[in-house]
């Protein structure tokens, strides 16, 4: 009597969980906008048998962005989950892997992130503020006004903006516009760049360094700006593979979409 | 030779006590959830 087929993988079996874990690595290692994510929920698993120790492994995932930055070298271990009141992003991601002798090996992944409705925030906490569309001009006018501070106050490399995070406008009880950031250094010093900011341009791959800003604006009942940016030193570039969709990021190059 | 059992005996067939300390597989997915559902 031929041997029953093998029953099928479980979501929460050691074997699916090493597959999620091996597409996570690979949707954040191979990002180069947004923030890191985390796996929240296997929603789904199927295992096609190749051949002796061969497999194809399809994954359906439900993620949630962490509040590392994607570009950070942070390991995803350390990254925290925002929570719900903070507006979360869920991601959902279709993953399909090869299995050979024990070894996985991602052949294909498409994700689409979104934020959680309005609705469902307010629902839970009606007091906290929600994700501004990161194209409001009152983010922009943050966002600009914060770099400027920033570079005019640095000793170090003029940074450059290259895209926008996330943004939240808050109207009550004072009006303030919070925004996080991704910068880049240039081959400028702050210096130099006060007399050609137009000339100073982003490192070349082998020399980036990057980095990540948060800005808070308070323009009611009066007017402050805070501003704290931390560079990530040169870290080894990774082939740039967009893969999670952000909707409405501001890139500095308008239309590099991401799959 | 295969034989079609009538439902009847079917269910009754499946009315056959399960062992003590059975518990029942969860259903295999969608699994856990690591963190909060949204």
């Amino acid at each position: 009597v031929p041997a029953a087929p093998p029953a099928p993988l479980g979501c929460d079996d050691p074997e699916s969980e090493a597959a999620a874990e091996a597409a996570v690595n690979y949707i954040n290692g191979h990002s180069h906008h947004g923030y890191k994510f985390a796996l929240n929920r296997i929603e789904d698993i199927r295992v096609v048998p190749q051949g002796p120790n061969n497999d194809i492994i399809f994954l359906e995932l439900d993620l949630l962005e962490t509040k590392c930055p994607i570009l950070s070298p942070t390991p995803l271990a350390n990254c925290t989950v925002r929570s719900f009141a903070e507006h979360a992003v869920e991601g959902d991601c279709d993953v399909k892997l090869q299995r050979v002798d024990g070894t996985l090996s991602v052949l294909a992944s498409k994700c689409h992130s979104h934020a959680d409705s309005s609705e469902d925030i307010l629902k839970v906490c009606p007091d906290c503020p929600l994700l501004a569309s990161l194209n409001n001009t009152e983010v922009l006018e943050t966002v600009s006004a914060a770099l400027n501070d920033y570079n005019s106050k640095t000793t170090d490399s003029y940074l450059r903006l290259l895209e926008i995070g996330r943004a939240k406008v808050q109207y009550y009880p004072a009006h303030i516009v919070v925004a996080e950031f991704a910068v880049g250094a240039t081959n400028c010093s702050a210096e130099e760049a006060k007399a050609n900011a137009g000339a100073c341009q982003l490192l070349p791959e082998d020399q980036s360094n990057f980095g990540f800003c948060t800005s808070v604006m308070v323009k009611r009942p009066s007017q402050d700006l805070q501003v704290d940016c931390q560079l990530y030193g040169h870290q080894v570039p990774v082939p740039a593979i967009p893969l999670l969709s952000r909707p409405g990021v501001t890139y500095i190059h308008p239309g590099q979409d991401t799959s | 030779s295969v034989t079609k059992r009538a439902v009847a005996g079917a269910a009754q067939h499946d009315k056959v006590p399960r062992p003590v300390g059975f518990v029942p597989r969860p259903p295999p997915c969608p699994g856990k959830i690591r963190h909060f559902d949204i």
